[in-house]
């Protein structure tokens, strides 16, 4: 189960984890993708979103089991939509410390069904991702080649340490580059320094900055189906392959 | 009083405070900076973080004054840093309805000292975000040229007239076009949309994409220290001129 996860804003989360997930479906793994994130990007970016559909806050209240919120998304892979009561979710705060553990609660028996779990966070660090934390294996950090995105980064690593340590977790880190400018200096400077940080954790593809990965979504589509000549499509191909592989950047 | 605000990741509402911020007290008008983000970004890319600094948590729990927060930061521009505990506040539960009101009424002394205001929102609609929309009398929405900024725009303007209704609230709203790519397609697209869904409210100055603006935080400077001969810089100081104006794209 990795948890696609950064609190910085637009740094291709929703992004990837819609295309990763189509990328591991397609080379024959069973994938579930999760959208954890209120504002329902990724249900939207795969054309799922219907005006009244029960999704991640009713499956981790309880209200309903995990076979009545799965839909099916495409060939070998399924999604848990955010649903419209998930912003409830962010600002709950009875519960006490139980409600850190709601998700992976409420994943328990479908886990095993799935090769992949990928869950999409949003850009904070509450209680949503926190659950994601909690229920993943591995957190999967997109990174854009620019000044906050180290800042953001420091700032992440912070957060989980702090967690962590007081959970006695120990979740296993990856870095990918998103967004990722190859002519920048900027890019270049910032991936070094992220290498530097995070040896041998940095995925060895790099996402580049490709304007089909923005379109294909409005169209409700992967950039597989979108453009799949395109090197947005490329390079998650690449991206699926070195997760599957374990493919770092030395 | 402007709020620069966008639950959406990444479409540089910080990029945008510290820019315009800093063009607008080069035109002399001075200017108040708040950085209402944990994340602390605004702050960074001035180049005034310190390791312990009281800032808008001491403040709005009313811990210190104005006069013990706000920093010196440029000619005509002060600044009241985000400070180390504002990632509390975020999950503040006590205090009822009152804790929508904490940034009113910590700056109700010092408003008049200013000509501007510009508080940077973090990326999410929690109760940061609800104070700056409840002391503001203005909202700027940084909109990116993509898919994901409409959806974004549309579940924003649900939010403030879900707040608004209930508080009888009438915030005058701004879109400024960032992050925007001339040549794409998508951008030009997505602008005539929100033209059709804002008429008269889209600030005439889109900010286009120029890599000096993400370089420029780096330094802890802004885009007038970093490289004022950039389109970054032209379009932060038209933009300025805009909102000097209200001049709004027809
Ligand atoms: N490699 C890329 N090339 C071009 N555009 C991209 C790329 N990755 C992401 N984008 C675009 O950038 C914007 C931000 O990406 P995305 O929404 O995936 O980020 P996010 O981290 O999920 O944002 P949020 O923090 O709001 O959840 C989107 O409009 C997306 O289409
Ligand atoms: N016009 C632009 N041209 C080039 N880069 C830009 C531009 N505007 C913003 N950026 C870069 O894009 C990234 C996101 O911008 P920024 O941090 O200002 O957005 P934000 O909305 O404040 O993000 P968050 O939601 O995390 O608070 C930053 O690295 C910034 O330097
Ligand atoms: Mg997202
Ligand atoms: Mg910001």
């Amino acid at each position: 189960m990795i948890a696609v996860m950064n609190q910085k804003g637009g740094v291709g989360k929703t992004t990837t984890t819609m295309n990763l997930s189509h990328a591991l479906a397609q080379t024959g793994q069973r994938v579930l993708a999760i959208d954890l994130d209120p504002q329902a990007h990724l249900t939207a970016g795969f054309g799922l979103v219907r005006r009244s559909q029960p999704g991640m806050a009713e499956l981790m209240l309880g209200e309903k089991s995990a076979d009545e919120v799965i839909v099916l998304a495409r060939d070998n892979m399924d999604l848990i939509p955010a649903g419209d009561r998930l912003g409830e979710l962010e600002h709950l705060t009875d519960g006490g410390s139980k409600r850190g553990w709601l998700l992976r609660d409420s994943l328990q028996d479908v886990a095993e069904e799935y090769d992949y779990i990928l869950i999409d966070c949003p850009p904070s660090s509450g209680i949503l991702g926190m659950n994601a934390l909690l229920a993943a294996k591995e957190v999967l950090i997109p990174v854009s080649g620019d000044f906050f995105a180290l800042q953001g980064l420091a700032r992440l690593m912070g957060i989980f340490q702090h967690i962590e340590s007081s959970l006695n977790l120990n979740t296993e880190k990856w870095v990918v580059l998103t967004r990722f400018q190859e002519r920048r200096r900027l890019a270049k400077d910032v991936r070094e320094k992220i290498m530097s940080y995070f040896p041998k954790r940095v995925y060895r593809t790099a996402i580049r900055e490709a304007v089909a990965l923005a379109e294909s979504p409005g169209f409700g589509q992967t950039i597989f189906e979108y453009q799949a000549s395109s090197n947005g499509a490329k390079d998650y191909k690449e991206l699926a392959k070195d997760i599957l592989k374990g493919k770092a950047m030395h």
